[in-house]
């Protein structure tokens, strides 16, 4: 399964 | 006032290159330490961060931070227009809702300048952490270019493994199984065709491959290209970009089902 990228940073 | 010009049009015509088959459009935020970009491609699987150092540029004026949306297609076809000896000049007044492209040949004789329409994207800015890597390896962005390419043709995922030993790319689907094993290299002569592996502990992950292969249009900007990964965080593949700054790709693993 491909996780998102946005799942491992914290929006700013 | 908004200034940045570069000796040539090549750089700019690669970086774009690098960057406009992951993302439609891109806001470039301009203060005086440089220019920056951070965009996520349409399906947020990888992260696009590149980072254009003011001192490497001829000459660069900044003197409100400014954020430009651009349309990269557009921008894509503008620079079609420069010759690569080209020098370009990017300029925009604060608060512009337009950016200008200037192009100059090289002895002055012929000068061309495109006014390009800026866009309000709405933008999310990702932190990226500090992140200790469990294994660091750099290749040559050729070698790397190749290994993707070749192996994108048996499965659409690739799994990366990296001892102290070497690095193995393998992806196994329909056809078989394709293993590439790269050894660390023991003395070369010429620095761009090493192969160096810094590892804390061994790592094996799994990639999309047709995100990898968007990453390695990046390959005319850099010899070597490096990889930093650790366990169930983003892969890093990183270009420099001579005396300018680099271009790095975040890359989500791919989990078991």
């Amino acid at each position: 399964m491909q996780r998102g990228i946005d799942t491992f940073f914290k929006r700013l | 006032m908004f200034e940045a010009r570069l000796g040539q049009a090549t750089i700019l015509k690669k970086i774009l290159d690098a960057i406009k088959d992951l993302l439609n459009e891109a806001t470039f935020d301009c203060s005086d330490s440089g220019i920056q970009l951070q965009a996520m491609d349409n399906s947020h699987v990888s992260l696009v961060s590149l980072t254009l150092r003011s001192d490497g540029f001829d000459k660069f004026r900044c003197d409100r931070n400014l954020s430009m949306g651009m349309n990269l297609g557009s921008m894509a076809k503008i620079l079609k227009c420069a010759n690569n000896e080209d020098n370009v000049t990017m300029k925009a007044q604060d608060n512009a809702d337009t950016v200008t492209i200037m192009f100059e040949s090289a002895n002055q004789e012929k000068v061309s300048d495109y006014e390009m329409k800026l866009m309000n994207l709405d933008q999310e800015h990702l932190g990226i952490p500090e992140t200790d890597f469990s294994c660091v390896v750099r290749m040559p962005a050729m070698e790397f270019a190749r290994i993707c390419r070749d192996l994108a043709q048996f499965s659409e995922s690739v799994v990366i493994c990296c001892t102290k030993e070497g690095v193995k790319f393998s992806a196994s689907g329909d056809v078989g199984t394709a293993n590439i094993k790269l050894a660390q290299t023991g003395s070369v002569d010429k620095e761009e065709e090493a192969v160096i592996i810094e590892m804390q502990e061994p790592v094996t992950l799994t990639f999309a491959c047709r995100y990898l292969n968007a990453f390695t249009k990046a390959t005319p900007l850099s010899t070597q290209v490096q990889l930093s990964m650790c366990a169930d965080v983003p892969l890093v593949v990183e270009y420099a970009i001579k005396d300018l700054g680099h271009i790095r790709y975040y890359l989500a693993p791919k989990i078991e089902d």
